[in-house]
């Protein structure tokens, strides 16, 4: 089982198709690894982005230094996965 | 004990083979009413069920319905599931269900992509895409929902097959999709095709590959206005609507524009709840929820189809 330990999901706002494309550029940066859940397609409707534990300080840094608007939407995806498995054991126990 | 389609917990995700063998109890406890089809088999070799509700008749007007063909949404094969069983149980209870299926035969396909659906319990949770290999690429899967006869290639798709939105090397490359599309083209008298996703909350109708409205648009719009009212009326839960290029992003490849372009109307893919916090990893005390308020949107499409012979 992949694991994603400390990953977290930011919720971006892109507030014009500039921002939106540069947002789609943070995807084409293999090391990062990022990979979006909802695509970048402008100010109504925020991308939602999974970042590594290992990059988020590196795209945290860019979206702060490009000032876009972000929220933690998941502060741990391997918590949630974690839960979800554990639901299911409840389940069939 | 007698197994019994009623027994199984709604209210939890479950296993290809837990799904697959609840299918087969559910056939057992409906005779008459349910019967399941082989449409094909997916790159892996596994079996592509669908659950065929009739009463009868032949090449009857019928309602195709899909969910799971992006994996990684469970909420969508767990909304499937529930589904089944409540168009099982109504039939001959809630008038509207009976006078439909009096009448039409309703198709639903709970697990659309199966290899990728047991490689995201296995493997990889975050897994969305087929799992076929790519020539001349280390990367596997293509996006099932970019892979459609409709704009194919376009905007809102990638060429990359390490893409989450990779289209394909051509239309219908997908085992998994060339089945539904032999399915809907041999059939012949599917007059809608509802394809269930997450997340984001929203009822959707093509075009997605062109921002051009579509002809039915207008009727299509009134359709999807009263289908989210009533999804709201359950627990409150605010769905946007409108075509797809309009609501969400131009989105070249997929089903519902294919459905569409073949001349079935009534096509509308739905973006289930993630309440703003868990994208399509939606805990599953949230199945319930979600399916019962899907329930009456989808009725209202159903209906309406019946209503609005073409």
């Amino acid at each position: 089982q992949r694991q994603f330990q400390g990953d977290q999901v930011l919720r971006i706002t892109a507030r014009d198709e500039e921002q939106a494309a540069l947002l789609r550029m943070l995807e084409e940066q293999e090391e990062l690894q990022v990979d979006f859940w909802h695509r970048p397609s402008g100010p109504d409707h925020p991308a939602d982005l999974r970042v590594p534990f290992p990059s988020l300080g590196a795209v945290k840094g860019f979206l702060e230094s490009h000032s876009f608007p972000y929220t933690v939407m998941i502060e741990d995806v391997q918590k949630l996965l974690d839960e979800e498995k554990e639901a299911m054991a409840r389940s069939r126990r | 004990v007698k197994r019994s389609s009623r027994a199984f917990d709604f209210g939890s995700y479950h296993t290809l083979d837990e799904i697959y063998s609840w299918m087969d109890t559910l056939v057992e406890d409906h005779p008459g009413l349910v019967s399941k089809i082989r449409i094909g088999q997916s790159y892996e070799g596994r079996d592509l069920l669908v659950l065929k509700f009739s009463t009868g008749g032949s090449a009857r007007p019928a309602i195709w319905v899909d969910t799971g063909i992006h994996s990684r949404e469970w909420i969508s094969q767990a909304t499937g599931v529930w589904t089944a069983n409540k168009i099982a149980e109504e039939y001959g209870r809630d008038p509207s269900v009976t006078a439909l299926l009096d009448n039409m035969d309703v198709f639903l396909e709970i697990i659309a992509n199966p290899d990728g659906f047991v490689f995201t319990h296995s493997s990889d949770r975050l897994w969305r895409k087929t799992r076929s290999p790519n020539a001349g690429s280390h990367c596997l899967g293509v996006d099932p929902n970019r892979n459609w006869d409709a704009g194919f290639g376009g905007d809102g798709s990638s060429g990359d097959p390490c893409s989450d939105i990779y289209h394909g090397p051509f239309p219908h490359s997908e085992r998994e999709v060339k089945a539904i599309v032999d399915f809907i083209r041999g059939h012949g008298n599917v007059k809608s095709v509802i394809s269930i996703h997450s997340y984001s909350q929203m009822l959707l109708f093509p075009y997605g590959y062109t921002s051009v409205p579509s002809p039915d648009y207008q009727e299509m719009n009134e359709l999807a206005k009263k289908a989210v009212s009533d999804l709201a009326a359950v627990y409150g839960t605010k769905y946007t609507f409108g075509s797809i290029a309009d609501t969400i992003y131009t989105a070249a490849g997929t089903t519902v524009d294919w459905a569409y372009d073949q001349g079935v109307k009534y096509s509308f893919t739905l973006e289930l709840r993630d309440t703003g916090r868990h994208g399509f990893l939606l805990p599953s005390s949230q199945i319930l929820p979600t399916a019962t308020e899907t329930w009456p949107a989808l009725l209202d499409i159903m209906v309406h189809v019946l209503e609005h012979p073409y």
